[in-house]
């Protein structure tokens, strides 16, 4: 099954 | 002291019955820029960008950057006591723990002031960076919601695929399997009727229906929207609001383990 990916993984925190 | 006047005040009450599902606390930041909001869902799979400029404000006045904590489930309860037709103007005063809402009918005969206390949020703002997207498919919003919708009666997760032939949304469940294409259609009578597609390369990603439903509450902002799909990115999807700014909703994509 495909694991649901997470905005934080893709953008960084300023 | 903030002083922001809307007069078309139904803008406002749809932009929160956009994002309230989606978000429960944000902070809505107000700038010389305009007035803003970016805010994660509580699992961190969503993100919504808010931006209304100020120059679609009939009056602006932010003499410093705020940033106002609010439950957006009490805010869409104060706005909802404003009439379709009303003006709404935002106030708050410099340090003060509280907001105002005025509603003003459109022949000035009823006038009306909210109050609402605000709260501390902590919040991290992201950076998101500018990205090439491999394919950007416009269409009508209300179709894109119809899709949606229809799909998550059968399933849980959609594909989207976009190619030269057009995007299929694609899902499977118990009971069956469903696929949706839509081809690029630019000969319609009016513009926002029209199916659009900027594809670069093919792609094809798979998300959770639930939250592209629940992105489809700003159905009523914009009669198109656009979905901007790259293979390492969160999908964004962008409804307009005219002359103002716009909603963006970020998702990331199930990944194959």
């Amino acid at each position: 099954d495909a694991k649901q990916g997470n905005i934080l993984s893709f953008f960084k925190k300023t | 002291m903030l002083e922001l006047r809307l007069v078309q005040g139904s803008l406002l009450k749809k932009v929160l019955e956009a994002i309230k599902e989606l978000v429960t606390d944000a902070n809505f930041d107000c700038s010389a820029t305009g007035f803003s909001l970016q805010a994660m869902d509580s699992s961190h799979v969503a993100l919504v960008a808010l931006l209304l400029r100020s120059e679609g404000f009939e009056h602006y006045r932010c003499d410093r950057n705020l940033s106002m904590g609010m439950n957006l489930g009490n805010v869409s309860k104060m706005l909802r006591c404003a009439g379709s037709d009303d003006i709404i103007t935002i106030k708050a005063d410099d340090g003060s723990d509280t907001v105002t809402f005025m509603f003003e009918s459109p022949n000035q005969d009823k006038i009306a002031d909210f109050e609402m206390k605000l709260m501390d949020i902590d919040s991290e703002h992201l950076g998101i960076p500018d990205a090439e997207y491999q394919a950007i498919v416009r269409m009508p919003s209300g179709e894109f919601a119809r899709i949606c919708k229809d799909l998550s009666s059968i399933g849980d997760t959609v594909i989207i695929s976009v190619t030269k032939e057009g995007v299929k949304f694609s899902t499977a469940g118990d009971i069956g399997t469903a696929n949706i294409v839509c081809r690029q259609n630019k000969t319609v009578d009016k513009p926002e009727e029209a199916t659009v597609i900027e594809m670069q390369e093919p792609v094809s990603l798979t998300f959770a229906l639930r939250y592209l439903n629940s992105f489809t509450k700003a159905t009523p902002l914009s009669e198109t929207v656009s979905i901007s799909l790259s293979s390492d990115l969160p999908v964004v999807v962008e409804y307009k609001i005219a002359d103002m700014g716009y909603v963006r909703y970020y998702l990331a994509p199930k990944i194959e383990e």
